[in-house]
């Protein structure tokens, strides 16, 4: 995990439902590749952290310094993958649900 | 086994979804034990999903409800308790599957016919029933009341045990618009029902295909996941909602202490201040470095230094690094 990027990247995580106590309920799956973002949004950013205009400018006014206090923008998840859960409800009957953002596709400065 | 049921499901038509033992992926998920047929159904719906991302029947989400059997007026009446079911999610679909038991005795037709002799013409067996009748009515979950009734439906009876499907949307949705989310559905094949039937896992189940307009709300997954802590209260060794009994939890718990005392690069000799502590006003930058170089005075051991100053230093020994002169004449320079 050391000789990951400084800069915004995602980041592998792998989420096992008997980790957070789900597992009485949810039938599949046991777990799934969930990720997470995590780096530098540091001016200047590079291409590749894909910036919304709103950060770039926050990360240049925060070099420049003018206004003390400014934090770098945030390393956040840009696109994000849906994921259907098989799960008991509390009456013990299969319920299926495709819940949206469960895992991350790319990570992003805003 | 047989192919899996093709879904998205036209629910009009009746699906000839045919009993077959689940797959090794169903037992697995779904744990030992008799898997019904509503189990192993919404577990290929869910295979489905993931396998093609179609969202089953147009929404994101599939509820199924097994039935509970009650005989009523010595007639067999499912129960199925539709209540779990959110504001949130606007039905689409609903169908009802049922088992339709092969008939006891062949039908006459079925029967080639070869007369024994002239006299004796093949001997007509009664026609067993050849459709069923199933009667739907809804009531409030503490109604005494046998319920309105919102449909009936008169099924062909195959002639072997097949499962089938029927579109009951509008009798779900009706039930629903009017709050009476208990629906019973009664079989009658016009057979008297021999003593009370118990209940199979080939017991009609009910699939209601819906779209839950909260599912994009930011933490949707909490409203129907996150739940109670699993474990009773009074439980002995109350855990945190969701932790794992520590004896039986094989996950490896890391340390979060440095390894080995902390390293830091003070320069041995100079007054350490904490870096944070005000200088004094009378302070001037020359009177800290009086001269170009300090002179350097021995270290004096760590015992005297932390009897001297306790509360400069920090509790934890710490390992001065060597420095050769010349980087610690930059150093003074700098």
């Amino acid at each position: 995990q050391w000789d990951e990027p400084r800069v915004c990247a995602r980041r592998y995580l792998k989420v096992d439902f008997a980790d957070i106590g789900w597992n009485e309920w949810v039938i599949s799956p046991k777990s799934f590749d969930a990720y997470y973002c995590a780096g530098a949004c540091e001016f200047p950013m590079p291409k590749i952290v894909r910036p919304s205009n709103h950060a770039t400018i926050q990360s240049i006014v925060r070099a420049v310094g003018i206004i003390p206090g400014i934090p770098e923008p945030c390393c956040v998840p840009d696109k994000m993958n849906s994921l259907g859960v098989l799960f008991l409800d509390e009456n013990r009957n299969v319920v299926l649900k495709v819940y949206p953002n469960m895992s991350v596709e790319t990570c992003a400065c805003r | 086994s047989h192919s899996a049921p093709s879904w998205p499901f036209s629910p009009t038509a009746a699906d000839n979804l045919q009993e077959s033992p689940p797959g090794d992926a169903a037992t697995a998920a779904l744990g030992p034990g008799p898997q019904d047929m509503v189990a192993v159904h919404m577990l290929r719906l869910y295979e489905k999903y993931n396998r093609r991302g179609a969202q089953p029947g147009g929404g994101n989400t599939v509820r199924s409800f097994r039935a509970r059997l009650e005989v009523v007026n010595q007639k067999a009446v499912y129960f199925f308790n539709l209540s779990s079911i959110q504001d949130s999610e606007m039905i689409l679909t609903a169908t009802f599957h049922f088992y339709s038991e092969p008939p006891r005795w062949p039908r006459a037709r079925d029967v080639p016919c070869k007369p024994r002799a002239k006299s004796t013409p093949c001997r007509m067996l009664p026609p067993g029933p050849t459709r069923l009748h199933v009667l739907f009515r809804s009531l409030a979950q503490n109604a005494a009341t046998q319920g309105l009734l919102r449909g009936a439906m008169a099924l062909a009876l195959p002639s072997r045990g097949l499962w089938q499907a029927k579109d009951i949307s509008t009798i779900v949705k009706a039930a629903r618009r009017n709050g009476e989310l208990l629906l019973t559905a009664q079989l009658d094949s016009g057979e008297r029902v021999p003593g009370v039937p118990k209940s199979t896992p080939r017991a009609p189940y009910i699939l209601v295909y819906a779209n839950d307009l909260g599912i994009s709300e930011p933490n949707s997954v909490a409203v129907t996941l996150q739940r109670y802590d699993p474990f009773p209260a009074g439980d002995p060794a109350p855990r945190a909602a969701g932790v794992r009994n520590s004896s039986a939890d094989p996950r490896v718990r890391r340390a979060a202490q440095a390894p080995g005392p902390l390293q830091d690069n003070e320069l041995p000799g100079l007054d350490e201040r904490p870096a944070r502590a005000p200088l004094a006003p009378h302070f001037h930058k020359q009177e800290l470095w009086p001269g170009p170089f300090r002179t350097l005075k021995p270290r004096p051991a760590r015992k005297e230094r932390r009897r001297k100053g306790q509360d400069s230093f920090p509790a934890i020994p710490s390992q001065v690094l060597d420095f050769d002169e010349k980087t610690m004449q930059k150093a003074r320079r700098r």
